[in-house]
């Protein structure tokens, strides 16, 4: 509230960059204080990895599920209706600030909230996402996803940890035992991410940990997506009879999640175990109980 | 055993297909959510059970505390928003050591959060996202979240004592630059304020300890001066003076900058207001107490 304050009085607004940083001793996050966008991460060795992270949605297909070029989305299949996302416009501001931990704030007032956090010490950075109601006043189903992009040439390869049980090479159109031609060139290559995705080159690797089970791909040269959230007015077919359409409180339903970003070298092995760490305490979180203690003195405690 | 059974029975539910894709009907979710939420709920009975024998380490004793399971997910905690003090049970079951970020949801205030050895440790209060406090099935007057780093070893838990603190001062510090030192000038003040906590009212040894400990903080830094500067510019009303300051100034070109003999005049005028202090009512002494500005 005080550096808003200060930003607002024209007095001392020069003290204000137009450059915004959030930072530990791993790595610091630089936003442009014109656009708002994430650009870049740099890190103790020198080196920078652009870094960026945009909110997506796909409109749904709509069909009457005759034929399979005719297939609605629906609870069991996605199939957008195109191949390019919309993007939800997000801006970010610089958030809390203090000793433990510096946050970048986007909140659109509409469907899409995300918070960016860097703790002091920890060696990761966290979006706490929340998605949702998803608007369906224009009769079209959305599916939301969020896209992390960065400047690593993956080539078209990618790893997920194919249902919890192990890091598999995923290339995009491609199938490591037949050759396959996709009709689906979006969700073909969409895969299930239990708990980590990365992409990688020679010189970075980027991990995004989810804490929970998440569709996902690498689509683009250099991003990894994650579905989050999807509302669909139509069922399609397969069995459960209606569309996948949660409401709240008559409103549509709305998620909140969070995803850890962990950046290494890939030819690191205390990184590599370090990630592998990281992804089971993510995932196996402490377990939190809090106590009223009314009765109990700081002494006596 | 009944208890845990029953979350074994509906985890057991919760393997089925539809559960782990979300291709049920509507209906049938919401008696998953049923199922599992009740007996999640019921399990926590051993928990409570096993927390409450750790802590009160006496069965004859009735329970000290009584553990409550919080919505956590969506910053929703009954009692941390309703209580003055409270105390954080973390739980590590992994088998190496973890440091974990915690967040409890409160109202806004002043809080210590004090570590199992009785240390204050660092916090930080943080406001609750607005997209959070709009989800529509929150019902929660909590508008900020403490945040502390939590140093679990191996499976092992650690309690925390959370209080409201009903004055602070400790405003103002710009943390947006040079980390390294401002958290280490944060942690500074911590001590100090722990060490205040304990005295009934302030002598000025402890401001001199204090500005020699800001001394050498700063000295290790060549980016500021030397010599740091300090202003005193608390007001004295006579024996109920209400504040007495001390400004860090990292700019020199900021602020007043005394020099060595103006620092003694300070110093000395200091002495004199907690003379002062000491000999005045209880309510006199409360508001004794320096504002740390970076």
């Amino acid at each position: 509230d005080e550096m808003r304050m200060l930003a607002d009085d024209p007095g001392v607004v020069d003290h204000f960059p137009e450059t915004l940083f959030v930072q530990n001793k791993h790595m610091k996050l630089e936003v442009n204080g014109t656009s708002g966008q994430i650009i870049l991460i740099s890190q103790p060795d020198g080196t920078d990895i652009k870094y960026n992270i945009k909110f997506y949605y796909y409109p749904a297909c709509v069909g009457d599920n005759w034929i399979a070029e005719r297939r609605s989305s629906g609870a069991y299949i996605f199939r957008p209706n195109g191949t390019n996302p919309t993007e939800v416009p997000t801006s970010y501001v610089k958030g809390a600030s203090g000793p433990v931990v510096d946050e970048l704030r986007s909140d659109n007032n509409d469907s899409v909230a995300n918070t960016v956090r860097v703790y002091k010490d920890l060696n990761f950075i966290e979006n706490d996402w929340v998605v949702g109601p998803i608007d369906i006043s224009d009769d079209v189903g959305k599916e939301f996803i969020v896209r992390y992009i960065t400047d690593i040439v993956n080539n078209g390869e990618f790893y997920t940890d194919s249902n919890g049980r192990q890091m598999l090479k995923r290339k995009l159109f491609q199938r490591p035992q037949w050759n396959v031609s996709l009709a689906e060139p979006v969700s073909g290559n969409y895969y299930p991410v239990v708990n980590k995705i990365t992409i990688e080159d020679d010189k970075a690797k980027i991990a995004v940990l989810t804490d929970r089970s998440e569709g996902g791909s690498a689509l683009t040269e250099g991003q990894v997506e994650l579905m989050l959230h999807r509302r669909l007015l139509h069922d399609d077919a397969f069995g459960v009879g209606e569309a996948l359409n949660e409401t709240e409180y008559g409103k549509g339903m709305v998620v909140r999640g969070r995803h850890r970003i962990f950046l290494s070298k890939p030819d690191s092995k205390s990184s590599h175990i370090e990630e592998k760490k990281l992804v089971l305490q993510f995932d196996l979180q402490p377990q939190v109980f809090i106590s009223d203690a009314k009765d109990l003195s700081l002494n006596d405690w | 055993m009944f208890v845990l059974n029953e979350l074994k029975g509906a985890m057991g539910i919760m393997q089925h297909h539809d559960a782990i894709t979300g291709t049920e009907k509507q209906h049938v979710t919401h008696d998953y959510v049923r199922l599992l939420d009740a007996a999640i709920e019921d399990a926590i009975t051993i928990a409570r059970q096993a927390f409450n024998k750790m802590i009160q380490g006496d069965a004859l004793k009735p329970p000290i505390l009584s553990y409550d399971r919080c919505r956590l997910n969506e910053s929703s905690c009954h009692t941390s928003e309703q209580s003055q003090q409270f105390v954080v049970t973390v739980y590590n079951h992994l088998a190496w050591q973890v440091n974990e970020p915690i967040r409890i949801p409160v109202l806004d205030g002043n809080y210590a959060v004090y570590a199992p050895n009785g240390d204050l440790i660092v916090s930080q209060l943080v406001d609750i996202p607005e997209a959070v406090k709009r989800l529509p099935s929150r019902k929660s007057s909590a508008t900020h979240e403490i945040v502390f780093i939590a140093h679990l070893h191996p499976l092992s838990y650690k309690n925390f004592y959370v209080t409201k603190k009903h004055k602070i001062t400790k405003r103002n510090i710009d943390l947006s630059e040079n980390k390294k030192r401002k958290n280490e000038f944060y942690n500074d003040i911590n001590d100090y304020w722990k060490k205040m906590n304990e005295k009934s009212f302030i002598d000025l040894k402890a401001i001199e300890d204090n500005i020699g400990s800001f001394n050498n903080v700063y000295k290790d830094d060549v980016k500021v001066p030397e010599e740091p500067i300090f202003i005193k510019n608390g007001g004295d009303s006579g024996r109920d003076f209400k504040d007495f300051n001390i400004d860090v100034m990292k700019d020199s070109k900021s602020s007043y900058n005394p020099d060595t003999e103006q620092l003694e005049e300070i110093i000395k005028e200091a002495r004199r207001l907690i003379e002062d202090a000491k000999h005045t009512s209880a309510r006199g002494r409360a508001a004794v107490f320096p504002k740390l500005n970076d």
